[in-house]
């Protein structure tokens, strides 16, 4: 991230939307800007008042070509889409939107909360970023407006201009478990080992066997102590070792040890050092290319060269169409990529290079029947096999559903 | 076949002259005498944009320079003030 210093000497901020385009109804004009600013206010001290008379700290407006005074010009539909000025007195902290762009507030022109959520960041003093992942990187990137689309490093961008939020006292927060068998899961990182599966979420992560209908649960540092929780991205590589991802460091792991002198700087591998951190990563142990995921990009790593592919990184979306832009956590098995993002899991052919099934994140639980693995002491404690628990429940059920059935079918007969 | 790709090749780089002139600010004059130097300076700001962009450094238009170039952005310059 870049910023100019020193930002505005306030924290309490107007805006004033000056007219409107005709492209989106008022209201949702309005909604887009609000939640634009928004965007910042939720990570600074930062607090914005509309306006609807006179001069305000952020004037809004839609313009086309040569408009007033403005020193920068507008240039017809495409180019360029917006423009902001830093903080200060007269056009500083104002933001202006080119007329001649279709504007929308969903994903089919260009959406004004995004394009707006961007130009406010320079109105609050940043500047374009080169990390591809941040709001403030210049192209315009449609991403999932529902979603927070502030990166880390646009965080850490406002925040060294204005700080963080207030601290207010609050509730001490029991960390909360998650639960395998919860529609909305996600995780952090997948990976496969050996004859396993391991898939990471916070402080713990459930194992699945390919041979044995088994699922465990427990403590990432029940097995490394040195490692992180939270951990970003997995994979296994040819050589029979795993390696895991957090920020911009990463461990090598064979066997059960971590191999000395690690964590290492992700730059070792050939990422360029505007790359923070790695959503995911998986290894095709067929064609021993290795796929990291930043954002909306994908790179590709030779593991016998041991250099990153030219060529990348490429657009997700377009490298594995039918994905969408982003992947929380991937593994390889069986000649397909199994993709996670959001509740969703995609099964990918890399040969036919299509989504070939779409399934819930924890199909590999066999979640049908209510099943907690993690709400159990004994299990947490002591590693127990919830495959058996459920196994007992189905036992346990069916024959009270037949001796029902039996009752019933007797007392007809008589 | 020829025509047309010296207009499209002309086409390109009116197009990042147009880019350049936009977010680089370069000084560029005019008459032939200056022809050298601009030639050189636009090279110059290429690179300078490539760096930005984390792109491989040529100082020539190459396909990725200029699909970066043709996608939608801010209008606020990347380098300068």
């Amino acid at each position: 991230y870049g910023y100019t210093l020193p930002g505005w000497r306030k924290h309490n901020l107007t805006y004033r939307i000056l007219n409107y385009t005709p492209d989106m109804a008022q209201s949702d004009v309005d909604e887009a800007i609000e939640n634009a600013l928004q965007v910042w206010s939720k990570v600074t001290p930062l607090i914005f008042t509309k306006i609807s008379k006179g001069i305000a700290d952020i004037m809004i407006a839609f313009r086309t070509k040569v408009h007033g005074w403005c020193p920068r010009h507008f240039d017809g539909p495409l180019g360029v889409l917006g423009h902001a000025f830093p903080p200060g007195l007269g056009l500083g902290g104002d933001a202006h939107f080119d007329e001649d762009e279709n504007w929308t507030n969903d994903a089919t022109g260009f959406n004004l909360f995004l394009v707006a959520a961007h130009e406010f960041g320079h109105s609050l003093g940043l500047t374009h970023s080169n990390d591809q992942t941040s709001l403030m990187f210049p192209n315009y990137i449609s991403l999932n407006a529902s979603k927070y689309p502030l990166s880390q490093d646009d965080i850490s961008g406002i925040q060294s201009i204005y700080g963080g939020l207030p601290k207010t006292p609050a509730k001490r927060k029991r960390p909360s478990t998650p639960r395998v068998c919860d529609p909305d899961l996600t995780f952090d990182a997948i990976t496969t080992f050996r004859r396993e599966v391991m898939f990471f979420k916070g402080r713990h992560l459930w194992r699945i066997y390919y041979d044995i209908d088994d699922v465990e649960y427990e403590l990432i540092s029940s097995l490394w102590p040195s490692l992180p929780a939270d951990i970003q991205a997995a994979y296994e590589n040819p050589k029979d070792t795993i390696l895991i991802f957090k920020d911009d460091n990463f461990w090598m792991i064979r066997g059960y040890a971590v191999l000395p002198d690690y964590p290492k700087p992700i730059y070792t591998i050939g990422f360029p050092r505007y790359v923070k951190k790695i959503d995911a990563a998986v290894c095709d142990h067929n064609t021993r290319k290795t796929y990291f995921f930043v954002g909306i990009w994908c790179w590709r790593y030779d593991e016998v060269t041991r250099t990153m592919d030219k060529g990348y990184p490429r657009r997700v979306i377009k490298y594995f169409p039918g994905l969408g832009l982003q992947v929380d956590a991937v593994f390889h098995h069986k000649g397909f990529f199994y993709f996670f993002r959001g509740a969703k899991q995609f099964e990918y052919d890399p040969k036919a290079k299509n989504t070939t099934r779409v399934m819930k994140t924890n199909s590999w639980f066999q979640c049908q029947e209510p099943l907690d693995l993690s709400s159990g002491v004994s299990i947490h404690k002591h590693n127990a096999h919830s495959r058996s628990v459920e196994m007992v429940y189905h036992k346990n059920l069916n024959m009270f559903i037949f001796s029902i059935m039996y009752v019933l079918k007797n007392i007809n007969s008589y | 076949f020829p025509t047309n790709q010296k207009m499209e090749s002309e086409e390109s780089m009116q197009l990042a002259q147009a880019y350049l002139n936009q977010f680089y600010s370069p000084d560029v004059e005019g008459g032939y005498l200056a022809q050298a130097r601009n030639r050189s300076l636009t090279e110059g700001k290429i690179r300078e944009m490539q760096a930005f962009f984390g792109l491989t450094l040529t100082g020539k238009l190459d396909a990725s320079t200029l699909e970066i170039m043709k996608t939608p952005r801010c209008g606020v310059p990347d380098v300068g003030q």
